[in-house]
């Protein structure tokens, strides 16, 4: 899967995403991402991309987990990210990106890896496959 | 407040020692170049939907990666690619599903948002949209690398073995999901 969120000068959120699925499919199978709200949501507050086992990400409706938390519970990008991420999305099961209307950035994961980039206009950068 | 951006690839059972130092650093080569592309465009003052599109295509246009190019196989080897968009914004969004021959299934994700009364179009139809609109399309052989088509062997070699070894009724003989891993260290989580 791949993906992609950003917020622009105006302060809108976008998101997109793109697979292939699992290797080794069923035929038919419809996975994560073009289910809005799972694998992918934007709305005024963030946007978000997951990718992942996209059955479990199904099951917990990530992406709109993620903006639900801050629409309705006020939680901050990344604590709304860990909370779907850490304490939802069961390890090992994948991870998202994210940003928001104010120009926050998380990406977050509970695999072993996962391929990433983010910037801001600041001039943060980051670049990443691991944790660390 | 500012412009912000991120992008990923995917994530799996990706471990260390599974990755050449070579195959790292393409990958973290086009994670940059594309991350620079979407910076760009977002300077440029382009909207956050222009801006994810570009990006996802130039993901899709990469074989690094499980879309578009290199997106992986069936049980049957064949391709079956899913897309989606959603604009913030006005909270409209499009997706696809089950398209074979779309070189960038994002794009027409975004046709079913701007030119449709839908959000989904899947398989014959997004197929036969996907002709009324013109978008490019190839041959189902451009997408299927040769790397896939080992990694699809694996697992379906591994397949029989974690039939035989499953470990929880979340097994495929009931309908669940299984985990096979590929050559590359990737799980066969997308």
């Amino acid at each position: 899967t791949v993906g992609c969120v950003a917020v622009d000068i105006n302060g809108h959120c976008a998101a997109a995403t793109s697979t292939g699925g699992l290797v080794n499919k069923m035929v038919g199978r419809i996975g994560d991402t073009p289910l809005i709200g799972a694998g992918t949501y934007a709305n005024e507050f963030c946007a978000v991309s997951t990718t992942g086992k996209g059955e479990e990400i199904i099951r917990c409706l990530c992406a709109k987990e993620v903006a639900s938390l801050m629409e309705y519970k006020y939680l901050p990008l990344k604590e709304a990210t860990d909370t779907v991420i850490w304490k939802k999305l069961g390890e090992g099961n994948g991870g998202l990106i994210a940003v928001s209307s104010t120009g926050e950035v998380a990406m977050t994961f509970n695999t072993l890896g996962m391929f990433r980039a983010c910037a801001t206009e600041d001039g943060h950068r980051q670049i990443g496959i691991w944790k660390d | 407040m500012g412009w912000a951006l991120a992008l990923h690839g995917g994530a799996g059972r990706i471990s260390k020692s599974s990755i050449s130092p070579a195959a790292r650093e393409a990958s973290e080569t086009v994670l940059q170049e594309f991350l620079d592309a979407g910076c760009a465009a977002l300077s440029e003052g382009k909207s956050a939907l222009d801006v994810v599109e570009l990006v996802v295509r130039l993901l899709e246009n990469c074989p690094l990666f499980n879309a578009g190019v290199g997106a992986v196989l069936t049980q049957r080897g064949t391709v079956e690619m899913e897309a989606s968009i959603m604009d913030g914004a006005t909270r409209k969004s499009g997706a696809v599903s089950g398209v074979s021959t779309v070189v960038n299934p994002i794009s027409l994700a975004r046709l079913v948002m701007e030119k449709t009364p839908h959000v989904y179009l899947a398989f014959e139809g997004a197929e036969a949209f996907a002709k009324d609109q013109g978008v490019e399309t190839r041959d189902e052989s451009y997408f299927i690398t040769p790397g896939n088509k080992e990694r699809l062997a694996k697992a379906l070699e591994a397949g029989l073995v974690l039939l035989d070894h499953s470990v929880s009724t979340d097994g495929p003989e009931h309908g669940g999901s299984r985990e096979v891993l590929q050559a590359d260290g990737h799980s066969g989580r997308d």
